[in-house]
């Protein structure tokens, strides 16, 4: 029975991020190996971002700087995404019960490192995905960008490197996601205990599912838990990033919703 | 913390229909 309980958490969880996620990793394999059919709009250098801005936007405003126009894309997609987030979080079983404030803390750390788990998937060793507007950024350009901007996403693609090599799937990223929300050891948390309880039926329920789901793969929960140490690592490195662009560049507005997450966080 | 992260607050509530997001 005890397995039986852990095995519908999982299939509850999955449905949640199916229902919430709108670019799963299945389909974004599909679009990056050319599998779904229609190929992403490939922006590669500088001619081919101001064409894929007009072709999205209408016009191409050549007073902004390519650097500004990609860091606000990549704010509006976060925001989007801090929002699936947000809807997944509210339909994990236990969440909803959570003193608001707690609630408040956990996405307050976890949304980044969701949402870095959630574009490894997106990602290959040659760009990102960004489906919303069927395009693909090449790394290289990224690279080209002047710093800091050139840091924003370089160091998520050496972890999705990383991450890719576990191999897991949606079913899976629902859990591994799950678990990272329900984490009792963010800073301030008032009932740290609840929520380590709730962390500890996901985990459980983890552990069954990679057993089932990956039989030949005895180690890759520890695996996949060791990953969890470096999305830490990797957003606080993001929040210095992003307070370097803040100090060096004037025309830099960071949106509200990113700059509650980031005040105090670390 | 509610009231210092009121957008998160909102979306916690209403969802992400909030005129903020």
């Amino acid at each position: 029975p005890h397995e039986a309980n852990l095995a519908s958490l999982s299939r509850l969880v999955y449905s949640a991020y199916l229902n919430n996620f709108t670019l799963t990793k299945e389909k974004a394999r599909a679009i990056l190996t050319g599998r779904a059919g229609q190929s992403p709009v490939v922006i590669h250098d500088m001619e081919s971002l101001k064409n894929a801005e007009s072709l999205f936007l209408g016009k191409w405003n050549i007073e902004r700087e390519a650097e500004l126009v990609m860091f606000n894309r990549y704010q509006h997609r976060s925001v989007e995404a801090i929002c699936e987030v947000t809807e997944f979080a509210k339909s994990i079983p236990g969440f909803g019960s959570l003193d608001l404030n707690d609630q408040v803390t956990l996405l307050k750390y976890g949304v980044h490192e969701a949402m870095f788990t959630l574009w490894s998937a997106y990602m290959n060793k040659d760009g990102i995905l960004v489906a919303t507007n069927n395009s693909f950024v090449t790394r290289e350009f990224l690279k080209t960008l002047r710093k800091p901007y050139s840091s924003v996403i370089e160091p998520k693609f050496e972890f999705a490197a990383r991450f890719n090599t576990l191999e897991l799937d949606d079913s899976d990223l629902a859990l591994f996601v799950a678990a990272i929300i329900l984490c009792g050891d963010r800073p301030g948390l008032l009932d740290a205990h609840q929520i380590e309880e709730l962390q500890d039926s996901i985990l459980q329920a983890f552990h069954l599912h990679l057993r089932n789901n990956h039989p030949d793969a005895p180690r890759l929960l520890a695996h996949a838990l060791q990953k969890m140490a470096d999305l830490r690592q990797l957003v606080t490195e993001h929040a210095d990033v992003v307070v370097a662009i803040k100090q060096s560049d004037a025309a830099f507005a960071l949106h509200p919703l990113l700059q509650e997450i980031y005040e105090d966080m670390y | 913390l509610t009231e210092r992260h009121k957008i998160l607050h909102k979306l916690l509530q209403d969802g992400s229909s909030s005129p903020d997001i």
